[in-house]
């Protein structure tokens, strides 16, 4: 079961970061960080997305932030445009 | 919402589908791209044609995965669904639709005409916005596309960049009715014409006659259909014609017909180019000598030679002593010259060169009790006859010492 866990998790982060990547600049202004900055700029990135969709600001990766990334939309950012 | 300015510099768009899914009819997707733009044009000035050739301002396309030069990529069934870039040259205004998506009219699928719609915003400018009702809104909401589907964040989004609709052409106002018996009653122009004598007013003229008490309403149109409204001077010349004038152009009438050729330029006449509008025209039939009123300033024509008399323009109140007015409208009747301004007349001897009477111009169609609004007869039907009109040469004693009266109290005034 762990494994799975940690499989899905995974499978969540990526999706994140592909969704943040392409429509809040997450690549853009996270490639020249250490590791420990970009979390914390996916943590933001995170937060941006939740607060354009009304979600609530966590800055995590809830269920509700994963199902708004997971519907299909507009490919033009909404950010850094 | 969101947009980037300038948008297009320009209101009139054109647009080419470069290529069609398979999903649908052809007609179905150009429907449905034709209205994806009108929901723009709605609210905007913003017009699109549609090309098949060349280079259009929104290149549009169904394309797969990575495709061509464009940035952007799809990323197969579902996830994105198209993207478009905003205004500029280029790849400017270019919109893609992810062909492995399954396109369709109606609500299985992902309805065409709504995502058109919402990338048709960004190919005008706008980015997305965080309204959950907007169009603009990034998210594919499944609308009823029957429905306008802007919402007033998306209204207010495209008109930052591109104003509202224009406004429509205010609506000409109903022209009015002069009433006769007005008591502020003036006149365009007035001439004799044979018997009668017509009064211009606007779109309209009241003739009568010099025997007959009788006065008559009409629509300048309903003898003579090309001539303007607003004409501004007319006279009877020797030879059995009328001539009416409008800024630089007069024609010439002879009974129902305005004869063919005109109008001709006042400066066919002998004006000089600073002249653009005659005031009033009288001709003097003893003399066949034709006055010209333009502002201050007086012409004398010859109507035997055609020609303009020299030694003019001499100004008004010197050739007419008394007569030191910005003349509105003039005529003759039985020797006498009468000049209107405004709403006050003056009777002319032409003899002895003085104002012998001074009324009002409305004077000639007997008002009993002058007020604002029609007397005897009926001016909402465009043609009506007065009962009893008396010209003003029947005797009335008590007008006779009005006159003189008045004659005594103006002549110190416009001396």
């Amino acid at each position: 079961f762990p494994l799975v866990r940690m499989t899905e998790n995974e499978e969540n982060m990526q999706l994140a970061q592909a969704y943040l990547n392409q429509f809040y600049s997450l690549e853009i202004e996270g490639n020249h960080l250490v590791q420990s900055k970009n979390r914390s700029l996916i943590d933001d990135k995170i937060r941006e997305m939740q607060a354009f969709f009304g979600l609530t600001v966590t800055g995590k990766l809830d269920s509700n932030t994963l199902e708004i990334m997971k519907t299909p939309r507009c490919g033009v950012p909404d950010v850094g445009q | 919402y969101g947009y980037t300015l300038p948008g297009w510099r320009k209101y009139n768009l054109t647009y080419r589908i470069i290529n069609y899914t398979p999903d649908m009819a052809r007609a179905a997707v150009d429907e449905a791209i034709q209205e994806g733009l009108e929901v723009w044009s709605k609210v905007t000035p913003l017009k699109f044609t549609k090309i098949s050739k060349g280079i259009a301002d929104i290149m549009i396309a169904f394309r797969t995965r990575v495709h061509g030069r464009c940035p952007r990529y799809f990323d197969g069934p579902l996830g994105v669904l198209g993207h478009a870039f905003p205004p500029g040259p280029g790849l400017g205004g270019d919109t893609h639709f992810d062909e492995d998506e399954n396109w369709t009219k109606d609500g299985a699928g992902f309805n065409l005409f709504l995502v058109a719609a919402h990338e048709f915003g960004h190919a005008l400018g706008l980015s997305h916005s965080n309204d959950q009702t907007a169009l603009m809104f990034p998210n594919y909401v499944s609308l009823d596309p029957r429905k306008y589907p802007l919402s007033q964040d998306d209204i207010n989004g495209i008109q930052s960049i591109y104003g509202g609709l224009p406004k429509e052409p205010a609506k000409p106002k109903e022209p009015t009715i002069p009433h006769a018996c007005d008591p502020d009653l003036t006149f365009d122009a007035i001439t004799t014409f044979r018997r009668e004598v017509m009064f211009f007013k606007g779109r309209h003229l009241w003739r009568i006659y010099y025997d007959i008490t009788d006065v008559e309403f009409e629509l300048i149109a309903s003898f003579w259909p090309s001539l303007p409204a607003d004409l501004q001077a007319a006279y009877e010349n020797p030879r059995d014609k009328i001539l009416v004038f409008k800024d630089e152009n007069f024609w010439m009438i002879r009974g129902y017909a305005v004869l063919p050729d005109y109008p001709k330029s006042i400066h066919t006449l002998g004006f000089p180019g600073r002249v653009k509008k005659i005031d009033a025209a009288v001709c003097d039939k003893t003399t066949r000598k034709t006055y010209f009123f333009v502002g201050i300033w007086c012409w004398r024509f010859d109507e035997m030679t055609q020609t303009m008399d020299k030694g003019f323009p001499q100004r008004v109140v010197k050739h007419f002593p008394g007569i030191s007015i910005r003349v509105d409208a003039a005529f003759q009747y039985k020797g006498f010259f009468f000049f209107s301004r405004g709403s006050k007349q003056f009777e002319y001897d032409i003899k002895t060169k003085n104002i012998t009477r001074i009324m009002r111009t409305n004077t000639w169609f007997q008002c009993k009790e002058p007020k604002n609004s029609s007397f005897g007869f009926d001016i909402n039907k465009e043609k009506a006859h007065s009962g009893g009109i008396k010209i003003l040469y029947h005797k009335s004693l008590s007008l006779f010492i009005f006159g003189i009266v008045h004659l005594l109290k103006n002549t110190s005034i416009y001396q």
